[in-house]
Parts: C-alpha cells; structure tokens; sequence
C-alpha cells in the first residue's frame, strides 16, 4: 500500500457522504446499495463511520459526470479512465467522480460499480495506488463478484495505518 | 503517399504512451516541439517508471506486455505524486 502524499487523512471518525446524481444505467436502489457496500468495506476494518446525508454538503460527495467537469480532469469518454477521487480534504477533498459513459452495473458486465467506488474511496481516505496486483487500491480495473469481495491485506494493512483499527 | 500500416500504428502506439504517461506518471506534456530529444528520455524515464510500477520488465521500450497494461481500464487517478 502507499499513501498519498503528504500523508492526508480525515480528523474525524464519523464522516459524511451524499450521491449528488445517478447514472440512467442502473436502479438507483442498486446505485445506494453499491455504495454503502462500498463504505462498508473501509468501515468494517477502520473505526471509521459513514452517514447519508442529503441537501447538504457532505465530507464525500459522489456524483457521475461527463469529460470537462471543471475540477482539471477531464474523463474520456467509454473505458480508459473510469472514476477519479480525491484525498481527504474541506471542499473537493474526499469527493468520487464516476465517469457517466462508462456501462456502469452491479453485475459482471461493463464495469461494476461497486469495485470502483469501493477503490475511489480509498484515495477519498487518504490511500494512493498500491502496485500488489490483488489489492482493491491496484490501478487497472478488474471484477470481483460483490458478493465474494474480501477487502485484501495490503488494503487492510494501508488504511489501520490511516485510522487505526475497527472498534468492533 | 499512403502512410505505411506500420507508420500508422507506430503513431497510434505513440500517442497512447504519451497520453498515459502525461495521465499517470507526470510526464510533462510536449511544449517545446524543438527540444525532442530532451523529451524522448523523459518518456523513457517515466515509461520505466511506469514498468517498475507494475512488476513489467524495465525495457524503457513500449512492448506488448506494457501496451497491454495501458490498454486496460484504470483509475483516473495518477500512480505517482505529482
């Protein structure tokens, strides 16, 4: 694992996010249900708490957007760079952008929403790119069924460096 | 004249190495045309880089293996600190 530099991380254990838009692609109760798997894989290991919050801005803002979304990183367009994160931070700091003409889904088709955001939200905690192959942080997109996903030690390893361990 | 098959993809081949070291290895993006070779190693530089990141063989050349790797979908996030 490696973390981003200058060893960013969120001053606060209870943190909040809001899904500021959704993709046509998929249901949004399969948008919400991807997401808080995904929140759950950093919470379930770190005493780290996440809260949904609505009409406010909240510490995670996710939303899908499309090429030029003024933050200097343009998507491009079906498959090459899927999503972007930021590390933790005030304003942009920890928001997920998805880029909306990817084939995003819940299955293993396309691109699985569940495994990217659950490694955008790595970066939004502060980690970077790991380069062990199997960890959720490794850059290159690959599918894991949902509901076989363990997150792997070097993952586990990174972010109990971060924040400690789980208090449960 | 027709440009050779080759040619073509050598270009395409290029233009996909550049791109995605300017994406993720920091490499800078081309502003001084008249200084090529001054560029041509930094893009060798930071296609090593890039090599060693992945477990790749450290050619500092575009092979297949590294081709391959940078075809695949990824994070937009940069694998190094900018």
């Amino acid at each position: 694992y490696v973390f981003t530099a200058g060893n960013p991380k969120w001053k606060r254990n209870n943190l909040t996010y809001r899904i500021l838009n959704y993709t046509p692609k998929m249901r949004q109760a399969d948008v919400d249900k991807a997401i808080r798997k995904a929140l759950s894989v950093w919470s379930n290991v770190t005493p780290l708490t996440f809260q949904k919050v609505e009409n406010e801005v909240a510490d995670i803002m996710i939303s899908f957007e499309y090429r030029d979304h003024r933050d200097n990183s343009p998507f491009d367009g079906p498959n090459g760079q899927l999503a972007h994160a930021f590390q933790p931070g005030e304003g942009i700091g920890g928001d997920v952008h998805l880029d909306e003409e990817e084939a995003w889904t819940k299955n293993g088709e396309g691109y699985n929403l569940f495994i990217v955001i659950a490694h955008e939200l790595g970066h939004s905690l502060g980690l970077s790119h790991s380069n062990d192959p199997g960890a959720l942080m490794y850059p290159s997109y690959s599918y894991t069924d949902p509901n076989e996903f363990l997150l792997p030690q070097d993952d586990i390893d990174g972010i109990q460096a971060i924040y400690g361990q789980s208090n449960a | 004249f027709p440009v050779a098959l080759e040619a073509e993809d050598e270009g395409k081949t290029l233009q996909l190495v550049e791109s995605y070291l300017q994406n993720f290895y920091d490499l800078e993006r081309d502003h001084q045309p008249h200084l090529r070779n001054k560029d041509k190693n930094a893009l060798v530089a930071k296609l090593k880089e890039m090599q060693a990141f992945f477990g790749l063989e450290v050619t500092g050349k575009p092979d297949l293996d590294t081709l391959e790797i940078m075809k695949k979908p990824r994070c937009g996030v940069p694998d190094v600190r900018q």
